[in-house]
């Protein structure tokens, strides 16, 4: 088996927070987490 | 109808690996997201500010790419990454695939990529799920022949650093990175590694929340625990969380008497310790949890099992029996 090292960096979300845009973010895309796994018919 | 899949993952998760594509290999970072089945990297062609601060692929620097002459779109909620399809030779380590089709992307939304540790996503879940029918990367490694064996898993450090953040094993599994045995549990729908979760426990008492069934999406592309929003006020309530604009705030100091909490899955109690499940970031202390309103595909409660989770169990993903396994990590 192939083992490949995993780095941690901040997360986006850390970092959005940091750099001041996350609170607009999260409010303009009427944030859920599972809209991601919601497939749409194409 | 093709199904597509509108990726709006927020991708808030930051553990990331090195791949390389195209001869010479062109190096960069990913993200391993079991929670979407794309593979795409930023390229030349992209003008996004996205793009300014991540490494690019330059198609005529490599003489083994193949333009596809189609392109898709991969809609990650704030916007859509829009990416060209083409085929290359991908590497990971001493895995080769000759001939892998892949996105280029041509268009990224600043948000959230601009402030993305890794350069592209490689996406792990099932063929099925990939934007445009195109080929997964498992796929093209399974098909030639580059896995000891059609398994993954992923082993996460509890105490994770830049350099180090966890592993992943294509084509096995590592048993000096967990304890115990390995308890699994059949994937319950083809498209993402989503499991039925047959208890939650908060403490000693179960809940009655999954007594008609609730499922659990395994997700190494989300950072938090995902919790279905009708009980995060009896969770917050047992847990002694307040909600700020931070987050679910408790007390530090209380951490260590907190309750630990408890999935059944496979059969198996997997208990997260309260050290596990609450963030201290400089002295301020927030559940790692948040809510969603949405269920799962057959209407079910849905769960997330992101980071927090994968922290405390080593977690490895049969493709070819379709099930999840789960041991404590060492």
């Amino acid at each position: 088996a192939v083992r490949i090292s995993l780095k941690k960096g901040l997360s986006i979300r850390d970092k959005m927070r940091a750099a001041g845009v996350l609170d607009d973010f999260l409010r303009h895309i009427k944030y859920d987490p599972v809209k991601k796994y919601q497939p749409r018919q194409g | 109808s093709v199904v597509r899949q509108p990726i709006t993952n927020h991708l808030d998760s930051s553990y990331f690996g090195e791949i390389s594509i195209g001869e010479p290999p062109q190096k960069f970072l990913v993200l391993f997201d079991t929670g979407s089945s794309n593979l795409w990297v930023p390229s030349t062609d992209c003008k996004s500010p996205a793009c300014f601060n991540h490494a690019k692929f330059k198609p005529s620097a490599s003489s083994t790419f193949s333009p596809g002459g189609r392109s898709c779109t991969v809609s990650y909620g704030s916007g859509s990454v829009t990416i060209a399809l083409g085929w290359d030779t991908l590497r990971i380590q001493s895995i080769t695939v000759t001939q892998q089709e892949f996105g280029l992307s041509q268009e990224e939304p600043t948000q959230p990529f601009y402030f993305a540790d890794f350069d592209g996503i490689l996406g792990m879940a099932f063929p099925s799920l990939a934007v445009g029918g195109t080929a997964t990367a498992l796929g093209g490694m399974l098909e030639q022949e580059q896995l000891a064996e059609p398994v993954f898993s992923f082993y996460f450090s509890r105490q994770p650093t830049y350099e180090y953040g966890g592993e992943l094993i294509l084509g096995g599994i590592d048993p000096r990175l967990f304890q115990g045995d390995i308890a699994w549990a059949p994937v319950t729908q083809k498209l993402y590694w989503q499991v039925a979760l047959e208890e939650f426990a908060i403490g000693q008492s179960v809940t009655s929340w999954c007594s008609q069934g609730c499922q659990a999406i395994v997700d190494t592309g989300t950072f938090l625990l995902t919790v279905p929003q009708e009980y995060l006020e009896s969770i917050l309530e047992a847990l002694g969380a307040q909600e700020t604009s931070y987050g679910y705030a408790v007390d530090c100091a209380d951490t260590h008497s907190k309750p630990h909490i408890a999935f059944g899955i496979g059969g198996a109690r997997l208990a997260l310790p309260p050290t596990a499940y609450v963030l201290n970031s400089h002295g301020y202390c927030t559940l790692a949890m948040e809510g969603t309103y949405l269920p799962s595909q057959d209407g079910q409660p849905l769960w997330i099992l992101g980071n927090v989770f994968l922290k405390e169990y080593y977690t490895a993903f049969d493709m070819a029996n379709s099930r999840v396994g789960f041991a404590p990590s060492a």
